[in-house]
């Protein structure tokens, strides 16, 4: 149903031939302990790369950008029904652990994996 | 909120798990980084590089076995007088209360099995403590023992899991693992007055506990059927886990 649909949406200047740069997307992005104040504790590693997710969302959510039916939901009814419905955020999708190995207050050291702490991909839902 | 403390900007959303997990192991402020030298950084160094790269990704072919590590060093160090040819240390282990999510699936103590002190070859083990009232028999203390690999060939590793388990985890309270630390001259020396000093309880012996996360399981359980013959009707497993 969407399908049809599509075509009566007008497309945003950049999807015929905008900058792609302002498309959501993953950014990679890196940060040293120190620069977060926890160095204090944290031995390894000294970097951390979370990763960010920028870019605006497409009003039509291709395959590849792994959309929920909410989000191309959401497009529509802002598109069509009402604007204060906000269009859909460009959020991470997918994320890998990191390992940490660190000194707590009573001086064990510890090693942990922590989940969900790399942004791989990203999504607009 | 300049020169305010990251961490602290972060207890201000106490509803996020992962900042209090962070608030819990982190040393409190901006203290210093605990002083941690020598064998027990180094080994857990080793663990670290061998279980992920340099960026922190945990590598897919890690053997580790457990989701989180902690390496734990003794409180006390009680030097015994002689007692026939044994020099003994006994050396207290705290052991914090165990979090629900963690599982404790393996737990070593790691110790020098060779010891130079004052120009005296001594060969140590390691026994758990037990009361004089109490007849308790333990391994041998070598057997199910190795010699870790991240660690120089005066180490040994030696399993104590099972005692862990058995005796102390399920424990409430404040639980302290007791271990004595017991060594002899080595053949051809001769028996002097022995002396601890300069020989920390640190630099002989420490505890290894290891751990996975039970948050995925957890997340995992059904709920209950509220009407009980739907429970009975259900899958047995069910009526095991509603038992536990």
């Amino acid at each position: 149903q969407a399908g049809s649909m599509r075509s009566e949406v007008p497309l945003p200047s950049w999807e015929h031939g905008g900058p792609e740069s302002t498309q959501c997307s993953l950014h990679p992005f890196q940060v040293s302990f120190h620069q977060l104040g926890w160095d204090h504790w944290i031995i390894a590693p000294h970097l951390y790369t979370p990763n960010y997710c920028k870019g605006t969302c497409p009003r039509v959510l291709r395959y590849g950008l792994n959309s929920p039916n909410h989000a191309i939901i959401q497009n529509l009814v802002n598109e069509l029904v009402d604007q204060s419905v906000p269009q859909p955020s460009c959020v991470p999708y997918k994320y890998v652990p990191i390992s940490i190995l660190l000194v707590d207050a009573n001086g064990s050291i510890l090693y942990k994996e922590y989940e969900d702490m790399i942004a791989q991909s990203c999504t607009c839902r | 909120k300049a020169g305010k403390p990251s961490l602290a900007l972060l207890a201000e959303a106490p509803t996020l798990p992962l900042i209090w997990e962070l608030l819990e192991e982190a040393p409190v402020k901006q203290q210093r980084k605990p002083h941690v030298l020598g064998h027990p950084l180094r080994y857990m160094l080793e663990l670290y590089q061998r279980s992920a790269d340099t960026h922190g990704h945990p590598r897919e072919n890690r053997t580790i076995g457990a989701t989180m590590v902690r390496l734990v060093r003794p409180l006390l160090n009680i030097a015994r007088p002689l007692r026939g040819p044994w020099h003994m240390q006994t050396l207290d282990f705290p052991l914090r209360s165990s979090r629900v999510a963690y599982q404790l699936v393996r737990a070593t103590v790691v110790y020098r099995h060779q010891l130079h002190l004052n120009h005296l070859h001594l060969s140590c083990h390691v026994e758990p403590w037990v009361q004089k009232s109490q007849t308790y028999s333990f391994l041998p203390s070598r057997r199910g023992s190795s010699k870790p690999s991240m660690l120089s060939e005066t180490w040994t590793e030696m399993d104590i899991t099972q005692h862990i388990q058995q005796r102390l985890w399920n424990h409430k309270g404040r639980r302290i693992l007791r271990l004595n630390f017991m060594c002899q001259p080595q053949k051809g020396s001769k028996v002097l007055e022995l002396r601890w000093h300069g020989t920390s309880s640190l630099d002989t012996a420490f505890l290894v506990l290891y751990f996975n996360d039970t948050h995925k399981s957890v997340r995992n359980i059904k709920v209950l059927p509220r009407d009980p013959k739907e429970f009975m009707n259900n899958d047995s497993s069910l009526l095991l886990r509603r038992t536990r």
